[in-house]
């Protein structure tokens, strides 16, 4: 639907706005790795659908919170400047459900976002003497 | 910024690029005119310009309104979600999700709707990945890859300038400033003042 400007939205409409399509995601907030939670194959879909988890057939997706969609939470929560804890956590969780653009965020395994860059952690530091 | 993998670009030597809305859409002319706002901020900074053409079939630039799988394999999913998508050069599809309350014009901070997106700049950013440019993780780039509804942005900021000049070059007559109000950008010094 297309509205030439916000006062043309019949008031009607705006008290019945339909949830977003990933609301229903806030449930999993809190998971924890290591467990199963109805459902959850859906949250797998959503990083692999962005390049998070790459070369699974979404078909195959279980509800375990394994280690493919812990190592995804964290380069997400790279890219997305967050705390990289591998948890579903409330602030991860209300980025996961911001509406975004639907082109992935890594392509063919490879970005340049965060989580592609080289990580200063691993550089081997010299002191001059 | 980031860039597709392969780096792919319009072919060296474009200068312009057409534009064409799906002929079933029937769409206004405000509306039109949303997006060529959207191609004039990328028009500012760097070297390529773009033109309105009728002619949907020989058009560089594919644009059209989709509601669920439209024949791409990338299927629209409703209200919020996935809002839009667009393919890297040279292929020139970009694909609005037409279950999104979409907002023209007028500030849409404003609107009553929580669900109202603010079509300019989901176009803006588009427009990014139509010209070669991959996702941000500035979150005040234009390439970001996420914004919530009732938000508007259509500044290009300093990363997305970098990234687009990176790959086409610069607007001889680009100052360093996008907008003559907001932002005073040097562009020796890679220095914002504002």
């Amino acid at each position: 639907r297309f509205f030439p400007d916000p006062s043309s939205i019949p008031t009607w409409m705006s008290n019945n706005a339909p949830p977003g399509a990933w609301d229903g995601y806030r449930n999993f907030t809190g998971c924890s790795p290591g467990k199963t939670y109805d459902g959850l194959s859906k949250l797998k879909n959503y990083f692999q659908h962005f390049g998070y988890i790459p070369n699974s057939p979404s078909s195959n997706f279980n509800d375990d919170f394994d280690e493919a969609l812990e190592s995804a939470i964290k380069t997400y929560q790279k890219n997305f400047n967050l705390n990289i804890t591998g948890e579903l956590d409330n602030t991860t969780m209300n980025y996961i459900i911001k509406p975004r653009c639907g082109v992935a965020d890594i392509i063919n395994g490879t970005t340049s976002m965060n989580s592609g860059k080289f990580n200063s952690s691993n550089e081997i530091h010299t002191v001059q003497h | 910024y980031t860039f597709f993998p392969g780096q792919p670009r319009w072919p060296a030597g474009t200068e312009t690029l057409t534009y064409a809305f799906d002929p079933n859409e029937n769409l206004d002319d405000s509306t039109k005119q949303v997006f060529a706002n959207a191609f004039n901020q990328w028009s500012k900074v760097t070297t390529i310009t773009f033109n309105e053409t009728t002619s949907y079939n020989t058009a560089d630039i594919k644009i059209g309104f989709y509601s669920g799988d439209h024949g791409d394999g990338e299927a629209f999913d409703g209200v919020l979600g996935t809002l839009a998508h667009a393919f890297s050069p040279t292929d020139g599809r970009f694909h609005l999700d037409k279950a999104e309350d979409w907002v023209v014009n007028g500030d849409v901070t404003e609107s009553s709707l929580s669900n109202a997106v603010d079509l300019e700049s989901v176009a803006v950013h588009e427009i990014g990945h139509l010209l070669g440019l991959g996702h941000s993780s500035i979150e005040e780039a234009i390439m970001y890859p996420t914004i919530s509804s009732r938000t508007r942005k259509v500044e290009l900021e300093e990363d997305d300038i970098d990234g687009i000049q990176n790959l086409y070059g610069s607007n001889p007559n680009f100052n360093g400033t996008t907008t003559a109000t907001s932002r005073d950008r040097d562009s020796s010094f890679g220095v914002r003042h504002v």
